[in-house]
């Protein structure tokens, strides 16, 4: 369902490049449940930045479900974005001035979903915050931030699922729920690719691909 | 160096109270070295901010090196931030429109440091962020801002380290090094205070404190 070939980004800085990706190759299967691991600053969130169509590589190729992505207009981009993929942001990326279940809601009303608060609701409560609904992100936890953009990126049901350091503030025991959330999607066919820095998140998934220096350096295939 | 006593922080939502600490108490010897676990959600920050001076409690007493903090002038408290402590934020907080080099310069020139860039740039090499200094966050990744945020707590060499879950964005060697770097503050008789929900950073500290629903639930004391 990925297909991604040479993958390169670079940044101009003043008379500078700074190469970020440097030819990065990656194959995934429609279905497939794969775990991105590196080193702080080796390239994991530029390169999920790219596999979700939020930014563009400076050279090399990328197929997404048989379609070449930089050939896309302007609005097949946006339903790519929209419907096929769901993404959780390193950083979370909430809506300041949006309650928790506005936030999640929001892309329902893009897709014109049937009944947008109760999905929005069900979202939320499958990541334990049913209590805070009501809350603004500045009145929720490290952690509450994270599960209600972990809610956000599933509750449109996409295909793809791209989630950057996703348990990150999140405590053990809640990190399993979470996990245990990304196992339902998986058993239903979704594709789901995680970057983690945990071992023990990276492990739940069939394939660890390690990234350094912004090159794919080893393909771990679990059992 | 902190007696904390009965500390409350409850928010009115509405017509309803959420009570989010509910009368925790803490005692933390000068130079000591102090991890915080606990579920998403149950007061950590909320505890931590606090602790920084950077919250007030809906009640409880808060003496921080023998003064009320309660009773402190605007002046005082301050001092007492920009001086005594240095806090790494869960969320990093860094100023978006100042590079990593002016970012952690600048609660030197606040001290009228002497030689305020040098000791910036030092800072940012012992975090290995040597070839960021110009960058701005944005051009940062997770890890690298979650770094100038520590390495902005501690080149104003403060007495206590208040440190909000600092590797949590950090790969497991990256991590490492800010714990090395920890380590040598507490040499020194720093006194840190680490919030974190790995167990395996918990474990350098020689108490853990356990918070759980807004309160202590227990406290594990290290050999
Ligand atoms: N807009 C930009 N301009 C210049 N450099 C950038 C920009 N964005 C990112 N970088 C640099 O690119 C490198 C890779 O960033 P990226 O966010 O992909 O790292 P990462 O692997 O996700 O790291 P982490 O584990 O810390 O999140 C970093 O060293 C960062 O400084
Ligand atoms: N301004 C606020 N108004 C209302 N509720 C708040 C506010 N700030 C925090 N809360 C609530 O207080 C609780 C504790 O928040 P806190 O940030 O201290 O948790 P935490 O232990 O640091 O969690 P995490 O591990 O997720 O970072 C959360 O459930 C949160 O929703
Ligand atoms: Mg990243
Ligand atoms: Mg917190």
């Amino acid at each position: 369902v990925i297909r991604a070939t040479n993958l390169r980004k670079t940044y101009r800085m003043g008379e500078v490049d700074l190469e970020v990706l440097k030819g990065v190759d990656l194959e995934i299967e429609r279905g497939e449940y794969v775990a991105i691991m590196g080193p702080s600053g080796s390239g994991k969130s530029t390169l999920m930045n790219i596999l979700g169509c939020l930014d563009v590589p400076t050279a090399g190729r990328y197929l997404l479900e048989g379609r070449e992505v930089s050939a896309l207009r302007e609005d097949e981009l946006a339903e790519v974005r929209g419907r096929r993929i769901g993404f959780v942001f390193q950083t979370f990326n909430l809506l300041p001035r949006a309650s928790a279940l506005e936030n999640v809601t929001l892309p329902l009303y893009y897709q014109r979903a049937a009944h947008p608060r109760e999905e929005a609701t069900r979202a939320l409560e499958s990541v334990g915050l049913a209590q805070r609904l009501k809350h603004y992100p500045s009145q929720l936890s490290g952690g509450e931030r994270q599960r209600v953009a972990i809610a956000r990126a599933v509750v449109t049901r996409p295909a793809i699922v791209l989630a950057d350091e996703p348990t990150g503030n999140l405590d053990s025991r809640t990190g399993q729920e979470i996990l245990e959330l990304f196992d339902a999607l998986s058993l239903r066919e979704v594709t789901i690719i995680l970057v983690t820095h945990d071992r023990a998140v990276a492990e739940r998934a069939r394939r660890i691909i390690h990234l350094r220096d912004g090159l794919v350096s080893s393909v771990e295939k679990r059992p």
